[in-house]
């Protein structure tokens, strides 16, 4: 289709322009509430001090996430898409223009949530991230199979909740590594705190490799 | 745009013809994972002794929900979208052409896991049912307000984990009314059966008003 041709596009502009500023950056994807901004909160009270980091926030209304996000003291830009389900490539690209690319080490972009369609808008980033929480289900992985096969890591977020919950951690991983065999895990709480020094020294990697 | 306009045509088409059938149709909408199939198994559990219940289950992938509604011996069928992030009003029409309407007290459209996109296709049902857990955090309703606009019906599910996140039942009715004033509220869980009565009746009232 013509419009997702034209996405690419864009997509392609942006990833030179992330590689040309030497900037990783992540596209943290989920359904509604399943803790991306909590995680991200989490994740800046670790390395916002030690580290530049900023964020594209993306919702169909509200800036409730993006002012969540600015009481730690980072650049945040929130994309309101007026009903679309899903961030495209040339949304965030004027987004990221309010940035000085070259100075930051990570930048995140939370995408609406929705478990479907933005598994097919790329928007130049380097990692899809996957966020599923223990309380929508372990079948999620089979049952909106595309968003699983185009990310690299899935993180299993409100592990805290596991006793009150039907959810099978090892089923839940195996499900989705029969979608994406090559599929990253990280078993978290944002809530917590729990498992989160994983996901922390991950990131840390990520910009160790691009000084 | 002429997308729309197509599927409001089908959508009469089902209107007219669930009307000529005497046939109440709820249409179930939420985030995925929020308790829509455990709510219809729940439901069934009470009702389908005693009334001619039958169901229509949209999912991406997989027809792991309807095998979950087929234990209780009601029609079901899965309408498999391949892709599509919501059910539209043709694919409706092609299911529902598997039952006997006429002999039918209540049809339930399990839509697609989507907050977003299915808010826009009329299907032809008497009502949208929108569900929302209480782990997906209260400010669902102010994030993604066109599927509140459209829903006649509110159900807060999963109130057994109300101890263990951070979700307050008044200010969620508070945000959700805003965006729809009339919509009418029920509280439940649809694991351990609390609140589950007013639901039922709603539904038992539903089928007496279209005897
Ligand atoms: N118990 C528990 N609750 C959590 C955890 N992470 C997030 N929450 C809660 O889940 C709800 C949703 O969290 P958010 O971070 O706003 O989710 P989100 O994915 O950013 O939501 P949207 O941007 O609206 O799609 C809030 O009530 C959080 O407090 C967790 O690890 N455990
Ligand atoms: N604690 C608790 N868990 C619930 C409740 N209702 C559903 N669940 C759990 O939530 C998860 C998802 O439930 P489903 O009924 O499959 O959700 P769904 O909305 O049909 O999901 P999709 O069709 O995949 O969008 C399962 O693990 C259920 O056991 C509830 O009231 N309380
Ligand atoms: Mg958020
Ligand atoms: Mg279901
Ligand atoms: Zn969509
Ligand atoms: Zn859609």
């Amino acid at each position: 289709r013509k419009v997702l041709k034209k996405n690419d596009d864009i997509a392609a502009e942006n990833r030179a322009r992330f590689a040309a500023a030497n900037l990783t950056v992540l596209n943290l994807l989920s359904s509604p509430g399943a803790g991306k901004t909590t995680l991200l909160e989490r994740t800046l009270e670790k390395l916002a001090g030690r580290y530049r980091l900023a964020v594209v926030e993306g919702d169909v209304q509200t800036d409730n996430d993006a002012r969540r996000i600015a009481r730690y003291n980072v650049p945040v830009v929130q994309v309101i898409t007026r009903g679309g389900c899903h961030l495209e490539a040339d949304l965030v690209q004027d987004a990221v223009a309010n940035f000085n690319l070259e100075e930051l080490d990570l930048l995140f972009i939370e995408n609406v949530g929705n478990l479907v369609c933005p598994a097919n808008y790329d928007l130049g980033e380097a990692w899809k991230v996957v966020i599923i929480s223990t309380t929508e289900g372990e079948d999620k992985p089979l049952k909106y199979p595309p968003m699983f096969r185009v990310a690299q890591v899935c993180v299993i977020n409100k592990i805290d909740l596991l006793p009150y919950v039907d959810f099978n951690l090892s089923r839940a991983r195996e499900y989705a590594r029969g979608i994406q065999p090559d599929l990253q895990f990280f078993e978290l709480s944002a809530r917590t705190g729990e498992g989160l020094d994983a996901w922390i020294d991950w990131l840390e990697n990520l910009i160790r490799q691009n000084p």
